[in-house]
């Protein structure tokens, strides 16, 4: 969806709680 | 105010509390409207944005005006965070050759509230699923920082991690984490690693381990849990 927002709102928690760095 | 007023008002010769009022303003243009006025803003937008950023950085304060400079620089990276919380300005953002060398000149640990933003930004574009591979991009510009400004490439993160905010210690952690978890060469994460090692982040962290802070112990953790899953592997 193009009109997606929140995007890097949404990259920063992930960073933040350590969800971004789970290796998959 | 629409869009386009704002870009006429960028394209003026705006200075100190003028520019800085502007920005303000922007900053809650671009946080509150649909992603349509966000993509009538767009590249002419940023390009202006950037151009701003860039001059603010180049000038030296005069005493009288002493932080205002400063001050329009953090909010133009507020305007920045703001305008790539989309698809549309984030491939702006990334399309554009200044955007990302901008952000990392911006890494100033003499400021240190403004420094947390810009790592926490450079973060998020380094995790970014993008083909260009941001990861690389965002340690190419801190490398060719570096090497203008003749430091170690890395310096400016162990000078952050040194500050007295824990906010800007679990930034500067967080950029590392994005920039090492991100590389795909098990031998150049390890490099990456021990540079930073060797720079003084060894001694470091044994003096962060002890603060009582969620978002630091939380940064830490992933650094330690993969630099142990790397030497297992090696």
């Amino acid at each position: 969806d193009d009109d997606e927002t929140g995007i890097m709102d949404g990259l920063l928690e992930a960073l933040q709680s350590g969800a971004a760095f789970k290796r998959k | 105010k629409s869009a386009l007023i704002y870009i006429q008002e960028l394209k003026t010769d705006l200075r100190d509390t003028q520019l800085l009022s502007c920005l303000e303003s922007l900053r809650v243009s671009l946080n509150n409207n649909p992603v349509s006025w966000v993509q009538t803003f767009g590249a002419e937008g940023l390009a202006l944005l950037l151009t701003f950023l860039k001059k603010l950085q180049d000038e030296k304060e005069e005493p009288l005006n002493a932080g205002i400079g400063v001050k329009c620089q953090h909010e133009i990276i507020r305007c920045l965070k703001a305008f790539m919380n989309n698809k549309h300005g984030l491939k702006a953002m990334l399309t554009s050759a200044e955007g990302i060398p901008l952000l990392v000149r911006s890494i100033n640990p003499k400021v240190p509230h403004m420094m947390v933003d810009v790592v926490k930004l450079l973060s998020a574009i380094c995790i970014l699923e993008h083909p260009g591979n941001t990861h690389e991009r965002v340690l190419e510009c801190i490398t060719e920082q570096a090497e203008e400004q003749e430091i170690e490439r890395f310096q400016p993160l162990l000078s952050g991690m040194h500050k007295n905010s824990i906010t800007l210690k679990a930034g500067c952690m967080q950029l590392i984490n994005a920039l090492i978890s991100r590389v795909e060469e098990l031998d150049f994460r390890i490099h990456l690693r021990s540079e930073l090692m060797r720079l003084g982040l060894k001694d470091l962290l044994k003096e962060v381990r002890s603060i009582e802070n969620e978002e630091l112990k939380v940064q830490l953790q992933v650094f330690e849990e993969q630099a142990d899953e790397d030497s297992e592997d090696l």
